[in-house]
Parts: C-alpha cells; structure tokens; sequence
C-alpha cells in the first residue's frame, strides 16, 4: 500500500521526466529530477526503487523505460476518464487548463444543473444534465469527478457521484463530504494553500 | 524549522476549529478533528504540543486558546496580504473564492496587463496595471503572490513579482519557476491532483 506522498511524489516526478523526453533527452539522474521536484535525489532514487527502477550512477535512468514503468505504476491509462460536476467560473477555468493541456487522464463530460449549460460543449466537453450522470459515467468509464459546485450542493452532488459508480471526487467546495470510506475524496483549498505560502515567507 | 506538512496540517486544523467555534463549541477532542482531518488523533496531538497546547485527555483543548494559538503560531494576521496576477478566468474564480470567503488572508490588488481589466474592481478587488506592482505591493504590504497567467508569461511575471518585494508565490503555471532560493515557492496542478485521485480509487 503506497503512501499518499509518494503517489503525489511519483505523479510530479512523471510530469518532469516527460518534459525532458519532449525536450529529447534520453537519459535522466536523479539530480536532475531533484532540481526541478524539490525533493532529494535520495528520495528520488528510493522512490523510483519502488517502482522497480534502479538507475546506473554512471549513466543514471533511461527516460524510455522509466516513463514507461511510472506510468505502469500509476495506472495511467487513457481508458480512465475523469468528469467535473459544476460548470461554473472554477469548472470552467479547470475544463479550459485541461483541454490546453491534453493530460492523459481526461475530462470526459461535465454536468450541470443549470439548463442555460447542458447541451453545451465547453473547452471541447460536452455538458450533460445532472440527471444524466449515471448512464453517461457508465458509459464513458469514467471513474473520478471534480467536484465544483456550490457549497450548498456538494454533499447532495457527491452522494449523486457516488450512485452513479464514481470511485474517487476530486472537491473543491469548502465542505467535508461525509461519504462511504471505500470512495477516495482529496480535498483541494486554495485559501489554505496561500496560508501556507504566506507561512513560509518571511 | 517547522518541516512544511506540519504547517499545512495546522492550516487545516485551524479551518476545522474554527469552523467548531463557529458552531457554538467550546472544547474539542483531538479524535474529533481528526474525523474530520482525515490525521490521527495521535498526530494531532503532536501537532498541537508543537505549538505549545497539550489539553487535557478528560476535557480536551478550549477551543478559544487554541485558536488563538495556531493563529499566533502561523503568524496569520489581517496585516498581511496576497495579490493575483492574471485575472484570466482562473484569476478570476480564486477571486470569487476568497470574496465569499471572507478569509483571514485576503487578496488586496490584483495585476493584469489587459487594458480592458485594469481600473475595474472584480470581486471586491481593484485591478492594476501590471505596471504598478512594486508600489502597490509596498503599499499594501503584500508579501505573497498568486500567479495565474498563461505560461509563457509565468516566469517574466514571477521576475517582475520578486522586483517589487514579493517572498512568496503560489503558482499555478504549469511551469517551474527560476526564482532566487529564498523566495518561497508552492506549485499546484489540478492534473496532477486528479491523477492522485485516479490512482487511489480502485
Ligand atoms: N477550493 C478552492 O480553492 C476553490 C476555489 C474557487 C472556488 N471554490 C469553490 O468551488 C465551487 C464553485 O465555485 P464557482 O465560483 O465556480 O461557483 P459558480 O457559482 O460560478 O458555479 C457553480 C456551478 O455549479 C452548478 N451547480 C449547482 N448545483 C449543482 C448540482 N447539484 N449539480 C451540478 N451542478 C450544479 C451551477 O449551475 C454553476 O454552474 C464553490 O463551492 C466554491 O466555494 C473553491
Ligand atoms: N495549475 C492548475 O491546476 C491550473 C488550472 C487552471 C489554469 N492553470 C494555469 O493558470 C494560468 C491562467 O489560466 P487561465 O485559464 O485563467 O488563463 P487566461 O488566458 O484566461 O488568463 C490569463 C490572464 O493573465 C493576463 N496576463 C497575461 N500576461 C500577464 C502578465 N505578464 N502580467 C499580468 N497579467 C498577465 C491576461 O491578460 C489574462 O487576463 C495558465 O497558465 C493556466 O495554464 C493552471
């Protein structure tokens, strides 16, 4: 059972590893990566250990088949798809960074209760109905939400979530969802995270 | 030297009792945050003598000391401030945000280049020409920024944040900044929290 940091840990040190194979670099230490991440090349290599990759101190990790073990780890698989509940400013701004981005896991539709937006496409996502969730998440193979809806709506919009087969919710409204253990809720803050920013400035 | 995951467990702690006093509670248990923290009751407890309060396993901690307590400790004050730049649509959700919010830390100037953007107020916050950071900032004592401008813009705006005496970014750019080591810096990436979910929901 890997530890949350470590997945988080794993799931950055993919990102930059990526950027160098797009920058065509085949080769990758882990100082290198520790530069970029923040985290220690000790870290780095112990981490990478777990998932079966022990680079050569002489000539460090080949990109290739490092990215492609990480990926493996993490279950990285474009059949997976996500979707966002609650097309509003934040929804739509996430849906816009997604479509930019082109991340493997994508946002395969969006819903909203708000019939001025079902129909809609959005940053290239169709927004469905609210009603609509369970046969279009069954359908899409979708397995987790981003929750973006009014504090007010979250708990109800989760339990929806989570009748309609979601697996894991993404939540950025400022509430603690009381739901079934076995669903894996991150709660993301960005009052919190400036807190921490202003913390650690001085 | 508080290592960073205590801070942003404290951060969190004090939203959850804050929101106890808000409720009318007087005294809480460590087990009772920690059902709402997802922490053990025991970690909490570790927290909580790190910044001076041990209460009491009959009665608890009073809620009020220990606020003011975490509150001293983060050294959260309506004295200092944050400011956005790029009031894209992100800018503008996260200013929405901590408009309804109301937190303790508030955004006092936002920067945008966009002469159809700039003398407007969005959400309670007055819009700047990017032009006038450094006397804005110096004036309304702002010592954390949060960045929100399209990436090939992120690193000469960050540069331009550090100029007028910013020590803190939070940075949502999908791009690592080359900042000097003693400004502080926090990425975040909504991809890379959606790929956390993925991962742990099985
Ligand atoms: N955690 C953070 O850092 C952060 C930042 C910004 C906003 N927020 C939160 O995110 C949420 C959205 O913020 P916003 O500014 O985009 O709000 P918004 O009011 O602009 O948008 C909310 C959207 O949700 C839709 N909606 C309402 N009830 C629904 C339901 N039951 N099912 C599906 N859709 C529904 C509305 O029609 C609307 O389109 C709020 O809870 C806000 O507090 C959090
Ligand atoms: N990390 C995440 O999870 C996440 C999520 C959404 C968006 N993003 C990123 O956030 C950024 C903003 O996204 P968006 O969708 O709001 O973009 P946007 O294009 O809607 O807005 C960008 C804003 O920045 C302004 N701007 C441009 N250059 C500037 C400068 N030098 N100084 C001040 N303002 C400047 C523009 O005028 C505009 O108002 C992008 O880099 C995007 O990739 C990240």
């Amino acid at each position: 059972k890997t530890p949350q940091k470590t997945v988080e840990r794993l799931i950055q040190y993919r990102r930059i590893v990526q950027q160098m194979r797009d920058a065509g670099q085949e080769k990758v230490f882990s100082h290198q990566i520790a530069r970029v991440s923040g985290a220690s090349p000790a870290q780095i290599r112990r981490d990478l250990m777990g998932v079966g990759y022990s680079g050569s101190p002489a000539h460090g990790y080949i990109i290739h088949d490092l990215l492609q073990g990480i990926y493996e780890f993490l279950g990285l698989t474009e059949k997976k798809g996500a979707c966002i509940v609650g097309l509003g400013s934040l929804g739509r701004a996430i849906l816009g960074y997604f479509h930019e981005q082109n991340p493997v896991l994508k946002i395969k539709a969006a819903f909203d209760t708000d019939p001025a937006k079902t129909g809609i496409v959005f940053h290239g996502t169709l927004c469905h109905p609210a009603s609509d969730m369970a046969s279009v998440i069954r359908d899409k193979e979708i397995t987790v939400a981003i929750l973006t809806v009014p504090v007010e709506q979250a708990q109800q919009a989760a339990q929806q979530l989570v009748y309609a087969g979601i697996r894991g919710i993404l939540n950025y409204a400022p509430v603690v969802l009381d739901i079934r253990p076995d669903i894996f809720v991150e709660n993301r803050d960005m009052i919190q995270a400036v807190e921490k920013v202003a913390y650690f400035s001085k």
